[in-house]
């Protein structure tokens, strides 16, 4: 599939365009963490579009952004 | 407490809804 670009983006409905950054993002996230892709991904989604984006593009950020996503839900749930 | 339905899990090809509240 092409890379998800903002022009793609903007045609798109606010909640759609949610929808359309988390299919491309989950494969990415469940790659990492099987068990906990959805609820990471979730969590990524509230993160800007433009962000999200980039993250897309740049398995370093994705990981910076899952690894303080799972900080983030470990402690939720202690 | 009552925020065990934190974070909305997302699943692929689902309409996402997390964003309800826009």
């Amino acid at each position: 599939r092409e890379p998800l670009s903002a022009s793609m983006l903007a045609s798109a409905l606010p909640h759609v365009q949610k929808q359309m950054i988390g299919d491309r993002l989950y494969p990415l996230i469940y790659a990492l963490h099987s068990e906990l892709a959805g609820k990471i991904t979730g969590m990524l989604l509230e993160i800007d579009n433009s962000e999200l984006l980039h993250m897309l593009e740049s398995p370093e950020s994705l990981n910076a952004k899952v690894e303080e996503a799972l900080i983030m839900l470990q402690a939720h749930q202690a | 407490g009552s925020s065990v339905n934190w974070p909305p899990e997302f699943h692929p090809g689902v309409p996402w809804k997390g964003l309800q509240s826009i």
